[in-house]
């Protein structure tokens, strides 16, 4: 679909994306947990597209598997949500990736 | 306003009451953090009131100055969101205030 393979070329063009809402605090948590590490995620707040937000979210859950926001993605490869991305900071397992995503 | 007494009498009735949304995360937090001490918080999940959702949140901006959730309230006094009553817990001062709500 299209906006299946919006999605994917969004992901493979760009090192860190997140898939966020303005108004939700764990996506405001994520972002600024990249900001921290000194990386600029590409972000799409799907609560600004208009209908073609949830279309969006949709097709990320049948993606990912992952029906909720923020839904992070490195290098690529899908990351999980808030507590997956802090998670992995925390075992010192994000910096890594980032790298290697070229994102640094 | 009715939907200001409307407040008042929840927050005066109830030990503990926490303004919610049910698909929020901060929401969620607050909840299990409320339940993790022991205590049952009065749940009003905003986004399942139909119109009148919104209407309570403005109303509760007009009150407390805070137009986020989640809202908490402790023995009739406002607390704050998420992140306040956490650190309130840290500090230890949660349990105090939950007891001379009369809520343990
Ligand atoms: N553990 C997940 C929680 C994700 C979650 O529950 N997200 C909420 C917002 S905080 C959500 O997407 N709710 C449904 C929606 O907004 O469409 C994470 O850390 O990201
Ligand atoms: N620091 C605040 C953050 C509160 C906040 O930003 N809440 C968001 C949801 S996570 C909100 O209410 N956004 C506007 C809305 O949902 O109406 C807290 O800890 O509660
Ligand atoms: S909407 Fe509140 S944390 Fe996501």
């Amino acid at each position: 679909s299209r906006l299946e393979e919006n999605i994917k070329k969004t992901v493979s063009e760009n090192p860190v994306v997140v898939y966020s809402k303005t108004w939700c605090s764990y996506s405001s948590e994520v972002k600024s947990l990249f900001k921290r590490v000194g990386v600029q995620p590409f972000v799409i707040e799907l609560d600004e597209l208009g209908p073609q937000g949830p279309q969006l979210q949709k097709v990320l859950e049948r993606l990912t598997g992952q029906h909720t926001v923020p839904n992070v993605f490195i290098g690529g490869k899908h990351i999980g949500g808030c507590t997956d991305t802090v998670k992995l900071y925390r075992k010192g397992e994000l910096e890594p990736l980032l790298l290697k995503a070229n994102s640094k």
